[in-house]
């Protein structure tokens, strides 16, 4: 299973609808500090609906979708899709939030709760899984994490 | 179940100081079940030795070390049940030349099986890199992203 | 003091502001007590923006954001009362080539008043420095330390 | 005030004595990872002993004396002297610890009480000052740093 494209409008710094393509193989992301480089991550967990949404430099809304600037006001909504390649299958994951705090999860377009998202990805062997989304500043601190969060790392790839 | 808990704790062991091993050409590294008596409910320790050195508290390690020693375990898992997509938020960062090349042949090596996205300032892993994006903001707040044509392009970010 | 800390507090609080326009080429920063009715008890907090872009909470900034906001707030410091020698070990490590280049200029116009001790994996630190050291460990454990010729050989460092 | 040499000897990975000059103006040190550049930095904040102690990555005596290697065996004690210049005058400040875990200050070669070296650098403007000793790691944590912690290195500068 591979990332075929991620789709972002309204997250963060994404005030443009953008659409990243993504290939098998190996991605760079470049670019001077502040540009939106993070946001991608933080783009895909969002969309993921893990655990770590409270790791996420700021999980409200008014710090999820584009809060605006000098020349673009803010916007009500942000919006998410990630599109999942596994064989001959696609699977569109879309996560929406409004800045009245309502939430709404999609998948191939159907509206899910986010528990069947987790499900589905469950069954494909992706889920929850940490062990493959590495933020920012967290690889220094790894080895001085407690035994107890090793450990759950290993439990998600056994 | 707990046999495959230890089956897979096993197993990231050996993975893990092999790719330990690799990453810093020598030394040797382990896990180890905090309580042997509850490995349902035991945490994991990490002990690391790079080559030539004594075994010591892992706090001592340098900033390279430790995160050299992170990253092999994290591939020790991947080795075990490949991801199928890793991404990287510039975990480069504090690995001098020669420790950061290793670090890019493995993960070129199991490129096939995982598809890597790696967020990086450093040009040695934009060269390893199969397509480039670029961030910019030319309006604050406001991301722009375009794609780095490699081949003719990839030299002129080599400067 | 009270007296004497308000009035460090207003000094550092300036200069932290301009520091940071200087560091960020634009943009606003500043101190507040956490507790204005008890000054000396107070805690201090820190609220930066970057030019164009709406103020927000700190945890929000990007990695190199928030190093060189803080680098800002030693410098603000240093303006204030210059140390008399300054240690920094990769704090450079976050920073993209232009926000490194400005801390960099930044750097070299105090180094009269302050004796600067870098840490570095970074080529553009390494040439501004007045003098290089070298650490290695040809025998694992044990440094050591040699130093490298500044002009002739400061140019083959530069590859 | 700046610092003129700093000699160290048996502590951490110096198993062979070690002397550094130092000079006005910036003084770049690189080098591969896991050779040694850290552990000068550790030496000065230990030579004068600050509260910042707790912090150097491990603050036992097994920790802070060489402890051997393949072909050289654990040396039983860590010296450490800082010579700092301040005008015409120079201060040498000398600390020494054994395996044994007895330590030594030294103030201009007089054998002198931690806090003498702290008084006489006070004086002289130096002192405790954590605000200019930037450890590895630290810079990208300052900004989540409790606002006391913040007031603190004011204080200290004040
Ligand atoms: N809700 C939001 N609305 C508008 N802009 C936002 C929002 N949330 C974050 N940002 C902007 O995104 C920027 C951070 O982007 P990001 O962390 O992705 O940078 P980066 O490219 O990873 O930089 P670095 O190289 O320093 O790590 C911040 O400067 C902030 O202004
Ligand atoms: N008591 C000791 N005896 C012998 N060696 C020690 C001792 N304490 C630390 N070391 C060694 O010092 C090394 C760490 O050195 P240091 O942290 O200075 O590296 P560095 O040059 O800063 O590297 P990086 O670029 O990764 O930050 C460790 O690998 C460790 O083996
Ligand atoms: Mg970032
Ligand atoms: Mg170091």
């Amino acid at each position: 299973m591979f990332i075929k494209k991620l789709e972002i409008h309204g997250f963060k710094s994404f005030q443009k609808r953008t659409k990243i393509v993504f290939h098998p193989g190996i991605t760079a992301i470049i670019g001077p500090n502040g540009t939106g480089k993070s946001n991608i991550v933080d783009s895909i967990l969002w969309v993921l609906g893990g655990k770590r949404l409270k790791s996420l430099r700021g999980e409200r809304s008014d710090d999820i979708i584009f809060n605006g600037n000098t020349n673009h006001p803010p916007m009500s909504m942000a919006d998410v899709t990630l599109s999942l390649g596994h064989e001959d299958e696609e699977l569109n994951i879309n996560h929406r939030v409004f800045r009245s705090g309502e939430s709404e999860y999609r998948l191939n377009s159907k509206t899910v709760r986010l528990k069947d998202i987790q499900d589905t990805l469950w069954k494909k062997s992706v889920g929850e899984k940490d062990y493959f989304i590495i933020e920012q500043g967290s690889i220094g601190l790894f080895l001085s994490s407690k035994p107890i969060e090793k450990r759950v790392l290993l439990e998600e790839a056994a | 179940s707990k046999a495959q808990f230890l089956k897979a704790f096993q197993e990231v062991n050996k993975n893990f100081n092999e790719v330990f091993s690799l990453l810093f050409n020598g030394g040797h590294a382990e896990l180890n079940l905090t309580d042997l008596n509850q490995p349902l409910e035991s945490g994991i320790e990490i002990t690391a030795q790079p080559p030539g050195k004594k075994l010591q508290r892992m706090s001592l390690l340098s900033g390279g070390e430790k995160s050299l020693t992170s990253l092999a375990f994290f591939f020790a898992l991947f080795r075990y049940k490949p991801a199928p997509f890793c991404i990287l938020d510039e975990v480069d960062a504090a690995l001098d030349d020669i420790n950061l090349g290793r670090f890019l042949s493995l993960m070129k090596k199991i490129k096939n099986q995982t598809q890597f996205i790696i967020i990086t300032h450093n040009f040695k892993t934009m060269e390893v890199a199969d397509y480039i994006y670029g961030t910019t903001m030319p309006e604050p707040s406001i991301t722009s992203i375009y794609s780095v044509k490699l081949g003719k392009d990839k030299e002129r970010i080599q400067e």
